[in-house]
């Protein structure tokens, strides 16, 4: 049974992109077939993990215009057991380009039914912001919204809007759209700042907060311009062990839900 | 004569807001007259002034809608000489709402004629998005775009589409959009990385890469969750003298011309 995940916050640079791909890395690592689907214009995902963004032949924008099936789109990564579909800058005109279309929230939910049993999670990486492309992600999602958010006090004040579109799309949408996870990223222990955003988190969110943290590591915004996982990039540096470890506790919340 | 600068990157989390925000401070402490405008739903600009997002009476989003005029939105702040057209959430609803509206890219260039002579400066934030919200701060801008740029591999990879995007605008909208100043954000002088993405820009950009480099500093990232400008939060911080020294160097680039 295929768990489909979505990473949300419509805070930009918080580390979406970022969890997205390594935890796709690190789950194909331990053996699980992994799609990562690209739902952002900025395509950060596909360039993360190799792809020549410029020249990519099908992307998630042919999809969503119904030229293509998904299945089309699907190209392999240097990681054996991660696929990934493309995103293109196209994609950007698309929230427009369907305004009129009724079934336009359910355009990526469609798609993956007919890649749904190849793979053991698909991960949905999403644009800043709440439009069409990350409600597409919203209404997908099988299993949960996982909330990168950064230890910083502008994005712990967008969490509540992002917890009002959560639920909206769970009452309206798609009923198994909720928050499943809290994954705290770029800590700096030195910080007060970081120490109270976690402790704010805690309180309101103890459930979903997951218990690692991903500390700021320099590798993990390397690893991009190498179009490497920082599982391939600097397996052994403190960045992709805080994903590693993340990827285990990952596992355990939801892999016997 | 106003100036009207817009700042903007499609990429989330480089530091537009905070440069809009600390610029328009050390701008009025310099004793001109300076109107922040909000256009990013998200309303961190908005909140970093010390409004309260959820109870303001009338936004951004209104004028947008016809609903009023934007002197009426307009509220002043703490600091002296610096006015603010606060964002609202509803802002994000826009894009499609005006979908089929013929002028939709010039609702706040129209917008703005109406206050123009009220103020020395007018600085524009964005969100992060190529999109509608986005494309009415390049219409408005009558001295150019001002891209904050994180010190980073992602950031760099989108400034092509920035400017392809400028481009655009500049030929089809508005002949006054072009490339003002490339603004280096939260630098970290001790990573390879910085260095490598500084020297990048100043190849491909070097009339419009600023001298000036802001510096990660902690202090930038507190004083929002006090709803104070870095000048009144912690003026000696490394964060608060580097806006300090780039407001002049803005200065001396733009105020003669
Ligand atoms: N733990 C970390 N330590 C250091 N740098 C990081 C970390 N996580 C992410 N980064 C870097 O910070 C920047 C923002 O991260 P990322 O692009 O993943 O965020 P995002 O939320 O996907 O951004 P956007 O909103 O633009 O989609 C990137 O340059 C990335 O390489
Ligand atoms: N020089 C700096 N040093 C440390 N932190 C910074 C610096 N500049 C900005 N920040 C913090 O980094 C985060 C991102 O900055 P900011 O919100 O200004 O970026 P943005 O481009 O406006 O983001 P968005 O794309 O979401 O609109 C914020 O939490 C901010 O407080
Ligand atoms: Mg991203
Ligand atoms: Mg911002």
């Amino acid at each position: 049974m295929t768990k489909i995940f979505t990473f949300a916050n419509q805070k930009g640079g918080v580390g979406k992109t970022t969890t997205a791909v390594n935890l796709a890395a690190y789950l194909s690592k331990a053996g699980y077939s992994v799609l990562l689907v690209d739902t952002d214009p900025q395509a950060n995902a596909t360039s993360s993990l190799g792809l020549p963004v410029r020249e990519i032949p099908l992307s998630l924008y042919d999809v969503v215009i119904d030229r293509t099936s998904i299945g089309d789109t699907i190209m392999m990564t240097e990681e054996v057991g991660l696929d990934m579909v493309p995103s293109s800058p196209d994609l950007a005109g698309a929230e427009v380009e369907l305004a009129h279309e009724p079934e336009r929230h359910y355009i990526l939910r469609r798609a993956l039914e007919n890649v749904i049993n190849r793979y053991d999670f698909i991960l949905v990486d999403s644009p800043p912001s709440l439009g069409l492309l990350t409600v597409n992600g919203l209404v997908a999602t099988t299993y949960g919204v996982i909330v990168p958010l950064q230890a910083e006090y502008l994005a712990l004040e967008g969490l509540s809007r992002l917890w009002e579109t959560i639920t909206l799309v769970r009452e309206q949408l798609n009923p198994k759209c909720f928050l499943a996870g809290i994954l705290i990223t770029m800590y700096d222990s030195r910080t007060k700042l970081s120490r109270q955003v976690v402790n704010n988190v805690r309180e309101y969110f103890p459930q979903q907060l997951f218990d690692t943290i991903i500390p700021r590591n320099v590798r993990l915004s390397e690893a991009p311009s190498h179009g490497q996982t920082i599982l391939r990039y600097a397996p052994y540096s403190t960045g992709a062990q805080a994903y590693e470890v993340f990827t285990q506790e990952f596992l355990a919340r939801f892999q016997n839900r």
